[in-house]
């Protein structure tokens, strides 16, 4: 799924 | 979001900040190196490319924003902005960057342990975490050369060394509370933090006096 490759971090 | 990364973030922020201090207040740019943050700018570019792709937080979305932004205007100061750039040291600011930038992107795209469903995004984000861990080398190699460095630059290379430092620190947080690791970013992270543990040491031990290496 696309929120698994999703970054929250910078 | 906690207190290590929070802190990490500001540091990086005030990096930026102390750069462009140290440059309006001497008014030039002796001991920078260009390629170095030459080098940040194609990280942060790679890196952020998923400001088109999602959204995560205001917070995240300013904070891209400005690394990429400074960066850009940092570059511009220290190449073209007069008087400051004819200061620039390019004789000393000679590691010989782009031999890594071309053989790094080709490793990432062949060592990619997820081709199926990887995108072209995953592997440019990848590739920023190795390039970023290895991006500081040519500000070390100039401040090598010249053997000494002026204690605003050092507080500026030590709040861009620390940053990282506490990167690690919130991922052992986020792995005590979750059991998740992120393998890339956890080994790029200590690899650019034991790049700049030999300056750390310096800096620390002079305690605000001249740095010399």
């Amino acid at each position: 799924s696309k929120s698994k490759y999703k970054k929250d971090e910078l | 979001m906690n207190i290590f990364r929070f802190i990490a973030d500001l540091l990086h922020l005030t990096s930026f900040f102390i750069l462009i201090f140290k440059i309006r207040k001497s008014m030039n740019v002796v001991g920078l190196s260009y390629k170095s943050k030459e080098l940040y700018l194609v990280v942060f570019l790679l890196r952020y490319l998923d400001l088109f792709l999602y959204f995560v937080s205001f917070y995240n979305t300013i904070m891209k924003i400005l690394y990429i932004s400074l960066t850009a205007y940092l570059i511009y100061i220290i190449r073209f902005r007069r008087p400051y750039c004819l200061t620039y040291d390019s004789q000393n600011d000679s590691f010989p960057h782009l031999k890594f930038i071309y053989p790094g992107a080709a490793l990432v795209t062949l060592i990619s342990l997820d081709y199926s469903n990887i995108g072209l995004f995953e592997i440019c984000w990848t590739y920023s975490i190795w390039l970023e861990s290895l991006a500081i080398l040519p500000q070390l190699h100039m401040i090598q050369q010249t053997k000494e460095c002026e204690n605003i630059t050092g507080h500026y290379m030590a709040s861009l060394g620390f940053y990282r430092f506490f990167y690690i620190l919130n991922w052992i947080y986020v792995y005590y509370y979750t059991e998740k690791i992120q393998w890339i970013s956890t080994l790029g992270g200590i690899l650019q933090t034991a790049l700049y543990s030999d300056f750390l040491y310096v800096y620390l031990k002079s305690q605000g006096r001249k740095i010399e290496i």
